[in-house]
């Protein structure tokens, strides 16, 4: 019954085709973090080179515990002012939380493993999902970092990349959140909006 | 732990951007629950590539507020696919409370209604019971009580995608309806999808909030998760 439900889901949410915005591509890759291979690392890169760069906005938890990537890339936030940003890494099987100075490092040298690969400085943001109180393993991070940001193949912005990064970032969810729509506005420009969610327990959120 | 990433090709002004995804994540990804818990991790980003060759998006571009209402449609299209995945979910419920002095008041019972084990666990068995609504609205941490007049309160169920149209009137004018169509309400509950609407009578605003049933399930799944 249970599969059922599931399958049924899949088929009622999930869509199978999309519009992506322009100047971005992404790609995902399994590290071995989550068992049996399924994808857990995801990569967001803002590819279209204009003055001042891609513009950037966030909101993040108000629990007081905020977990390393959270502290890390608020941090980031704050110093360029929503500018410059041109990669998003994202891992899930482990949440990098409630791991004291330890995280920190942890998720300072996923940044710094991520610029290295891109050429780029203080460019780069975090998000992490999973299990909490429990360390990064940071040998397989890096191994697949460094495999899918030297892979340029790895990388699109077609419908299987975003469906493929959407489910990198899923950890209990049943079904991978990926919505695309095209908007005309008045004036007549064309535009594209692309979402991707991951969330099915612990979600209350109260974010700003 | 929620996450989400929306990535647009328009040119938008960083404070513009800002003011844009927090917008919309109040109308949105801050109106859900599965559990009631909040996260350590729970992050939303959005990128502006400025690939698509027009005019750079301000707060005082005329196009401003287009673009805003656009994204809020996104972002509460993705946070409600959260909602519909909970762990262990059969249930996906909008509680609607509405005429209340203001969203704040409005955010808080919504959000209440959507956190009572009580409640959810009653979706979760189907049973139209109303009491536990009334119970959860009562509790409600509102900093005054100014959103709520007993009679001017009312509490129905209505009915979604198969039951469109259907309407169950569970307290009317602070006064409980004790002759339920329990066959109606056996009907409207047997569907995925429900909706409460919470009618305070004492304001304008109104709030909209996405949350789902508690089951078996849920206690299964997260029995052991560390392992």
């Amino acid at each position: 019954q249970r599969a059922a439900s599931v399958a049924s889901k899949y088929d009622r949410y999930v869509p199978s085709n999309g519009v992506f915005p322009l100047g971005f591509k992404v790609g995902s890759i399994a590290t071995g973090v989550k068992k049996n291979g399924q994808l857990d690392l995801g990569v967001i890169l803002s590819t279209h080179e204009r003055e001042g760069g891609p513009t950037a906005a966030a909101v993040f938890t108000t629990n007081k515990f905020k977990a390393a990537p959270v502290v890390t890339s608020k941090a980031r936030l704050a110093k360029c002012e929503g500018h410059g940003i041109s990669a998003i890494v994202i891992n899930s099987g482990c949440a990098n939380a409630v791991t004291g100075e330890v995280g920190l490092q942890n998720a300072k040298k996923v940044v710094q493993l991520a610029e290295r690969q891109l050429g780029k400085k203080d460019t780069t943001l975090l998000m992490s999902t999973g299990v909490i109180g429990q360390h990064l393993s940071m040998d397989k991070i890096e191994r697949g970092l460094d495999a899918l940001l030297s892979d340029s193949s790895a990388f699109g912005n077609d419908f299987n990349s975003w469906l493929s990064l959407s489910k990198a970032m899923m950890t209990t969810d049943t079904f991978p959140k990926l919505i695309s729509s095209q908007y005309t506005l008045p004036g007549g420009t064309t535009y594209t909006l692309t979402g991707v969610s991951k969330g099915a327990g612990m979600i209350c959120p109260n974010m700003a | 732990t929620l996450l989400g990433f929306i990535g647009t090709d328009l040119p938008i002004s960083a404070s513009a951007l800002q003011n844009i995804l927090s917008s919309a994540v109040n109308r949105s990804f801050n109106c859900i629950s599965v559990d009631g818990d909040m996260s350590t991790n729970d992050t939303i980003y959005m990128l502006a590539s400025g690939a698509v060759d027009t005019d750079l998006i301000t707060e005082s571009s005329e196009l401003f507020p287009v673009v805003k209402a656009q994204v809020t449609e996104m972002a509460q299209k993705l946070a409600q696919l959260v909602v519909r995945d909970g762990e262990g979910s059969t249930k996906f419920v909008t509680v609607h409370v509405k005429r209340a002095l203001n969203f704040a008041d409005a955010k808080v019972i919504a959000q209440t209604i959507s956190n009572s084990s009580l409640v959810k666990c009653a979706l979760y068995g189907q049973d139209a019971n109303w009491g536990r609504i009334l119970c959860a609205i009562g509790y409600a941490q509102l900093g005054d009580c100014a959103s709520l007049d007993e009679s001017t309160l009312n509490v129905s169920f209505v009915g979604v995608g198969d039951s469109e149209g259907a309407e169950l009137n569970l307290i009317v004018d602070g006064v409980p309806n004790v002759n339920i169509d329990e066959a109606k309400a056996a009907a409207m509950l047997a569907d995925t999808d429900l909706k409460i609407v919470v009618d305070l009578g004492t304001g304008t605003k109104e709030c909209n909030f996405w949350t789902c049933d508690l089951s078996h399930e849920y206690i299964s799944i997260n029995a052991d998760y560390r392992s």
